[in-house]
C-alpha cells in the first residue's frame, strides 16, 4: 500500500520478465518430456 | 465604485480541484497495478508448480529409459545374468533394496570368480608335458598322440621366436583338453607338447595310443618342471606306420616287439637275468642228458 505507482511499475516488471522465464523452462521440459515419451514408445 | 464592484476579478486559482483529480488518476493506476502484480503473481505461482512437476516427470521417464537400455546392453553381453533384472527393477522403488541388491550381486560375482579361479587350479594341476622325437627335416608342429586335435591357432612372439601351435581335443564336444606344441629350443628335432586338462572319454583308435610309442625314461637331459609329469615319445618310428588302422596291426605288434627288445637289451639288470636264465636252462639240459 505504501508502495509508489512507479515502484509497483518496477515490481511488475521485474515479475513478467520472472514469468517469461518459467513459461520458457516450461516449454523446454515439455518438449524433452515428450520427446523422451516417443523414444519410450 | 460600481465598476470596480462589478468588474471585481476572480483571484482564486482553484488549485485544489487540479490536484484532487490527480489523486484520483494516481490511486486508479496504483489499484490496477496491484490488480496486475497480484494476476502475474499468481500465474508465476502456477507456473512454477507445472515446472516443478513436469521437471519430476521427465526425471522418472529419464530414469525409466536409462534402466531399459542398461539392462538391454547386460542381456546382450551376458545372457545368463537376466536374473538379475527383477532385482535391479525393484532398486528403483527404495535405495535401501537396491542397496542390498547390489550387494548380493557382488556376493554373486565374488562366488563366480571363486569358481573360477579354483577350476583354473584345477586345470593347472593337471598340466603334463610330452616330448615327441620327430626327424630333422619334419618342420610341422603335428604331434599324432592318439587322439583327434582342431588346431585353433598359432603363434610366434618376439621374445619367443619358436612357432607354437594350439590344439583343442576334437574327439569329444564336452571334453575341455588343450594342446600346445612347440618344438624345443635346445633340440629343433624335438617336438614339446604340453597338455592341460584330462581327457573325459577313452582314447578313440587303440593302435594310435599303441602305435610307436617308447616311452624311455633315460631320454635326452632336457629341462622339466617338477609339478608336470614329462613323458618322452619317439616319433621317427611312427613314420614307419603308414596308416594307423586295425589292418596294419601285426606290423604294429612287431615294431612294438623290436622296440621293446631293443629297450629291454639296453637294461643291464635284464641282460644279467637273461643269461643266468640261460645259463640255467643250459645246465639242467646237461644234467638230464647225462
Amino acid at each position: 500500500k505504501d508502495k509508489s505507482a512507479s515502484e509497483l511499475r518496477e515490481e511488475l516488471n521485474r515479475v513478467y520478465s520472472e514469468n517469461k522465464k518459467i513459461k520458457e523452462m516450461l516449454e523446454t521440459v515439455c518438449e524433452k518430456y515428450y520427446a523422451l515419451h516417443h523414444h519410450l514408445e | 465604485m460600481d465598476q470596480y464592484s462589478s468588474s471585481l476579478v476572480d483571484t482564486s486559482l482553484d488549485l485544489t480541484i487540479g490536484i484532487t483529480r490527480m489523486r484520483v488518476e494516481e490511486d486508479s493506476t496504483t489499484s490496477a497495478l496491484v490488480d496486475e502484480l497480484k494476476r502475474v503473481n499468481a500465474e508465476n505461482k502456477k507456473l512454477s508448480e507445472m515446472l516443478t512437476l513436469m521437471c519430476d516427470n521427465y526425471n522418472v521417464l529419464r530414469k525409466q529409459l536409462m534402466e531399459y537400455v542398461n539392462n538391454t546392453e547386460r542381456d546382450q553381453v551376458s545372457p545368463p545374468k537376466k536374473r538379475k533384472s527383477p532385482a535391479r527393477d525393484d532398486a528403483n522403488s527404495s535405495a535401501v533394496v537396491g542397496g542390498v541388491s547390489e550387494s548380493s550381486s557382488t556376493d554373486q560375482d565374488d562366488q563366480y570368480l571363486c569358481k573360477k579361479q579354483r577350476e583354473e587350479t584345477v586345470v593347472k594341476e593337471k598340466v603334463s608335458r610330452v616330448y615327441y622325437k620327430t626327424e630333422a627335416s619334419d618342420t610341422t608342429l603335428v604331434v599324432k598322440d592318439g587322439y583327434q586335435w582342431r588346431k585353433y591357432g598359432q603363434k610366434v612372439t618376439r621374445d619367443n621366436p619358436s612357432p607354437r601351435a594350439y590344439f583343442k581335443c576334437a574327439c569329444a564336444p564336452s571334453c575341455s583338453v588343450k594342446k600346445k606344441v612347440q618344438r624345443s629350443v635346445e633340440d629343433q628335432s624335438v617336438l614339446v607338447a604340453t597338455y592341460e586338462g584330462e581327457h573325459n572319454h577313452p582314447m578313440p583308435s587303440q593302435i594310435d595310443s599303441n602305435s610307436g610309442l617308447n616311452r624311455s625314461p633315460g631320454a635326452a637331459n632336457r629341462s622339466r618342471s617338477l609339478a608336470e609329469p614329462v613323458t618322452t615319445i619317439d616319433l621317427t618310428e611312427t613314420k614307419k606306420v603308414t596308416s594307423p588302422s586295425r589292418v596294419d596291426f601285426p606290423e604294429v605288434q612287431k615294431l612294438l616287439v623290436e622296440q621293446m627288445a631293443s629297450s629291454l637289451t639296453k637294461d643291464p639288470n635284464f641282460t644279467a637275468a637273461l643269461a643266468a636264465a640261460v645259463t640255467g636252462k643250459l645246465y639242467q639240459q646237461n644234467q638230464t642228458d647225462k
